[in-house]
C-alpha cells in the first residue's frame, strides 16, 4: 500500500459517501443518473466476488463491503425510496451500448480465462465508462448541483491517484497490470472535460453549467 | 500465473 493508493481509496469512499448523503439529506436524486449508479453496483458486484474466495486484508475486505453496501443503498434510494425525484427524462443514455461491448472485450482481452478473472476484467472495463450516463445527463440538463460536482471531482480524482499508484508500484515493485492501467487512463480522460469546468467554473457559481 | 490473478487493489 502506498500513499497514492490510500488517498485514492479515500477519495473514492468520499465520493460514494457524498452522493449517498446528498440523496439522503435532500431526499432527492434530482440530477443524478440512476443508470450510472446501477453500473457502479454492477462493477463492485462483479469485481468483489473474491470476497467469497480469498482474504487479502481487513482493510481490503472492509472497503469492499462498504463500497458494495453504499452502491446498492444508492440505487435503492434512487429507484425506490426517492423514485418520485428521479429525473428519468434526462437519464436516457443507452447503457446496453456500454455493457455489451465491455462484456465482449472482457472475454477477448483478459489475464486468465477463468470466471472470476473475466468478471474482474469486465468490472475494470465497465468502471472506465460507467460515469458516461451521468456526464451525458449533466450535458443534457446543462447544469449540476454543486454537491454533485464535488461527487464527480472525488470520483475522477480517485482513479487519477491510482494511475500515480501504478507508476509508483512499477518503479518500486516492478508490478503493473496493463488492463487496469489502460482502463484507468480511459476513465480519467473521460473526466478531463469535467475537471476543467470544475476548476474554472466551480468557484463562485452556484450551478456548474456545461455548454450543451 | 496465480499471482497475476490475485488482485490486491480495490
Amino acid at each position: 500500500m502506498n500513499i497514492f493508493r490510500l488517498t485514492g481509496d479515500l477519495s473514492h469512499l468520499a465520493a460514494i459517501i457524498i452522493l449517498l448523503l446528498k440523496i439522503w439529506k435532500t431526499r432527492s436524486c434530482a440530477g443524478i443518473s440512476g443508470k450510472s449508479q446501477i453500473l457502479f453496483a454492477l462493477v463492485f458486484t462483479s469485481r468483489y466476488l473474491d470476497l467469497l474466495t480469498s482474504f487479502i486484508s481487513l482493510y481490503n475486505t472492509t472497503m469492499k463491503v462498504i463500497y458494495i453496501g453504499c452502491a446498492y443503498a444508492t440505487v435503492y434510494l434512487i429507484y425506490a425510496k426517492f423514485k418520485a425525484t428521479y429525473d428519468g427524462n434526462h437519464d436516457t443514455f443507452r447503457v446496453e451500448f456500454l455493457v455489451v461491448p465491455v462484456g465482449g472485450l472482457a472475454f477477448l482481452v483478459n489475464h486468465d480465462f477463468s470466471p472470476l478473472e473475466i468478471l474482474w476484467t469486465f468490472s475494470i472495463y465497465l468502471e472506465s465508462v460507467a460515469i458516461l450516463p451521468q456526464l451525458f445527463m449533466i450535458s443534457k440538463t446543462g447544469e449540476a448541483e454543486t454537491i454533485t460536482t464535488h461527487y464527480l471531482f472525488f470520483l475522477g480524482l480517485y482513479r487519477a491517484l491510482y494511475l500515480i499508484n501504478w507508476i509508483w508500484r512499477f518503479y518500486f515493485e516492478g508490478f503493473f497490470d496493463m488492463i487496469a492501467i489502460v482502463a484507468g487512463v480511459v476513465q480519467t480522460i473521460l473526466y478531463c472535460d469535467f475537471f476543467y469546468l470544475y476548476v474554472t467554473k466551480g468557484e463562485g457559481r452556484s450551478q456548474l453549467s456545461i455548454p450543451t | 500465473k496465480a499471482d497475476e490473478t490475485t488482485h490486491d487493489e480495490l
